[in-house]
């Protein structure tokens, strides 16, 4: 049983804007 | 400020200072005077129209005030206190007598002197070795007979073809001055592409010494020494003898250069075990700096010049590989190995003697254990394929982005899980935080 990968869309990035990822 | 970095911290070429590479070293000699105690005599010269006049003296190794060791050749030179190292006295002629000086490191020189107490010799040959005296190369003869004694011309010419040939002249054997007198050989001089030193790996291969050797060849004949003036000696040192005695004997030996660091280094420390080795920069390593340091193989290793520093380059924590050993032998054990890839210039062979398809010149370091032998270029036996990877560390899940170099393992935070940390672990959730990507499910 393969764990989902992390979904980078889930993450609430309001107060982490410095690490947010380019791409997301 | 560090000579290898300029304002900006950009890499520049960086020497080590130039110096007297002899100064304060042991020189191994074949011959010394005083032991047991002997009498020796030499024409001496006292200006001024006075004849000149047979002078003797005692040498005796017991006694230091008539001792001349070898410790004298590479004492502090001074014009007030001139020290000699003195040879026992010497009834035949040709009668060798060596003096081996080990630098204990590679370092490019530009001269070799000696300045003597003696009439210099009428005959001398220096040789060079590269590689801490297990072989010699000639370096420079002295002779009034180059092809009787060295089996060369005299003062051949020197082109850009024979720029790494050892010479033979027939300069600096005058007898005269009878105390005193210099030998000088300059490495460079007269070599064409002394000019262009940067681009010759043939003259700075020719400059590269660990080892300076000097034989003394042939004394000056007695005839020549006008030991006749012996006999209007005024001198209370003066003796009358009808058996002359010669030596040779010199005031300083000094061999001036700089230790060798390709210019990667400005100066040279004495490693853990008392040896000599550059302080490295520009990421590379080794006793002359000459290699890249593991990681840092992105580019060949060069040397730098007065144009391009030639830094090595690498990335060493955004990425992890693995060698695959193929042909596999028995020194070279499966499982991971630390990549260390390096340019070189042969070809390595399998145990068998087949030559492998390797890619020229690559080693690999193993790993573990620490204690492997790094398998140098040449002597790989079995191929390696480097396979390399960008740890790929995931930007939320991992707490850093370097990862184990064998096997590619990134740092994950609490709680996740996978080899870049991408997947929460088993009893974990996703979060909404990026900070705590996975959360114990309640």
């Amino acid at each position: 049983d393969v764990m989902p990968t992390l979904d980078m869309a889930l993450f609430d990035w309001t107060d982490y804007e410095d690490m947010k990822p380019v791409d997301t | 400020p560090d000579p290898c970095y300029d304002d900006q911290g950009a890499a520049r070429r960086c020497i080590p200072e130039f110096i007297n590479a002899a100064f304060g070293k042991e020189v191994m000699v074949s011959s010394v005077c005083g032991r047991p105690a002997s009498r020796s005599c030499s024409v001496v010269e006292r200006g001024d129209d006075r004849p000149s006049v047979r002078s003797c003296q005692i040498c005796d190794a017991a006694e230091p005030r008539r001792a001349h060791p070898a410790s004298y050749l590479t004492d502090l030179n001074s014009a007030h206190n001139l020290t000699c190292w003195q040879s026992e006295n010497l009834n035949t002629s040709p009668h060798n007598v060596t003096l081996t000086l080990s630098l204990g490191k590679k370092f490019e020189i530009t001269y070799v002197s000696l300045q003597f107490c003696s009439p210099r010799p009428e005959s001398l040959a220096i040789y060079k070795s590269m590689d801490y005296g297990k072989t010699w190369m000639p370096y420079q003869f002295y002779s009034s007979q180059c092809r009787r004694l060295y089996n060369r011309p005299n003062k051949a010419s020197i082109t850009k073809q024979n720029e790494q040939e050892a010479l033979c002249t027939d300069g600096h054997t005058d007898l005269y001055p009878l105390s005193g007198g210099l030998i000088a050989f300059s490495t460079l001089d007269g070599r064409p592409s002394g000019k262009d030193f940067d681009n010759s790996p043939v003259l700075q291969d020719w400059v590269t010494v660990t080892d300076i050797r000097v034989v003394f060849s042939r004394p000056q004949l007695p005839r020549e020494q006008g030991l006749g003036a012996a006999s209007n000696s005024d001198d209370p040192m003066a003796v009358t003898s009808s058996l002359p005695t010669y030596f040779y004997a010199v005031g300083d030996f000094q061999v001036g250069g700089r230790c060798k660091c390709n210019g990667h280094g400005s100066r040279c420390l004495k490693d853990k075990e008392g040896k000599l080795v550059c302080d490295c920069k520009h990421n590379t390593e080794g006793p002359e700096c000459d290699r890249c340091k593991p990681f840092h193989y992105d580019r060949p290793w060069q040397r730098a010049n007065a144009r391009e520093a030639n830094e090595c380059l690498g990335s060493p924590e955004s990425c992890f590989g693995t060698l695959r050993v193929q042909g596999q032998t028995s020194s070279i054990p499966n499982g991971p190995l630390k990549q260390g890839l390096r340019p070189g210039k042969t070809g390595p062979l399998s145990q068998s003697g087949a030559r492998l398809p390797l890619q020229f010149g690559w080693s690999v370091q193993l790993q573990p254990p620490r204690s492997a032998l790094p398998v140098q270029h040449g002597a790989v036996q079995a191929v390696g394929e480097e396979e390399r990877r960008p740890c790929d560390c995931h930007p939320v899940g991992a707490a850093g982005k370097t990862c184990n170099q064998t096997t590619g393992q990134c740092p994950c935070k609490d709680g996740v899980t996978g080899i870049t940390c991408n997947r929460c672990a088993k009893g974990y959730q996703q979060s909404r935080s990026p900070v705590a990507p996975c959360i114990k499910i309640p």
